[in-house]
């Protein structure tokens, strides 16, 4: 989804 | 990617290793919850279902496939190969208690009311969580061995890192997200009272045990 990103937490 | 995202990453992967290694090398897993395992693949089984439907990188395929891999693994040795020296009586703790929660929360709170994304809510709940039978037979036997010590202290660890990552993000990308960040609270503040253990007591080579 939109709001998780390759910069989240794993 | 920033420096806390990639140290948190590898204090998580750097956990599970120690964990592994452990069970292998002493052929035991004596003092290590099966409960606080079956509940870390449960987070990874349903967290990394975006395997099949996202690609992100390849940095974030592997490291999701490692997560599952090893935590499958962890769970193997523990109910099959070394099964004889799980020490289920003292993993007392009701993981119900843990799970209805956490389905109700991620049903009520969540960003987007998606199966996948309802999941992704659930993980990171549960995964906060999860530790807690694991901290429970700790208290119950009293203590840890040292290795089960460094585990426990790089599993915290990495949440904290975490949340460092979501400051620096929120600061420098204006970006947050509110589930992950009181998630990661709650987590490491479930741990607090075992790093204050883990500096005084066992940094200090004594063993960690819980005053009586």
């Amino acid at each position: 989804t939109a709001q998780h990103d390759e910069h989240d937490e794993l | 990617m920033n420096v806390f995202r990639l140290a948190g990453d590898l204090a998580h992967v750097f956990a599970i290793i120690i964990l592994l290694l452990k069970i292998w090398k002493t052929r035991s897993c004596a003092g290590i919850s099966g409960k606080s395992q079956v509940l870390f693949a449960l987070v990874y089984l349903t967290r990394y279902l975006d395997l099949f439907t996202t690609y992100v990188s390849l940095y974030n395929s592997v490291m999701k496939v490692i997560f599952l891999a090893s935590s499958g693994a962890t769970v193997y040795l523990m109910y099959v190969k070394f099964k004889a020296t799980y020490d289920h009586n003292h993993d007392s703790f009701r993981v119900e208690f843990l799970l209805v929660p956490c389905v109700l929360l991620s049903l009520l709170i969540n960003h987007d009311f998606t199966v996948m994304e309802v999941l992704w809510t659930f993980s990171i709940y549960l995964e906060s969580v999860a530790i807690l039978p694991q901290l429970f037979m700790v208290s119950k036997t009293g203590e840890a061995e040292s290795i089960t010590s460094h585990y426990l202290f790089a599993l915290g660890s990495y949440r904290a890192l975490y949340l460092l990552n979501w400051i620096y993000r929120y600061f420098v990308e204006s970006h947050y997200d509110l589930i992950a960040i009181f998630a990661g609270v709650v987590q490491t503040i479930l741990y607090c009272d075992f790093f204050y253990l883990y500096i005084t007591k066992v940094l200090k080579g004594k063993r960690l045990q819980l005053p009586a």
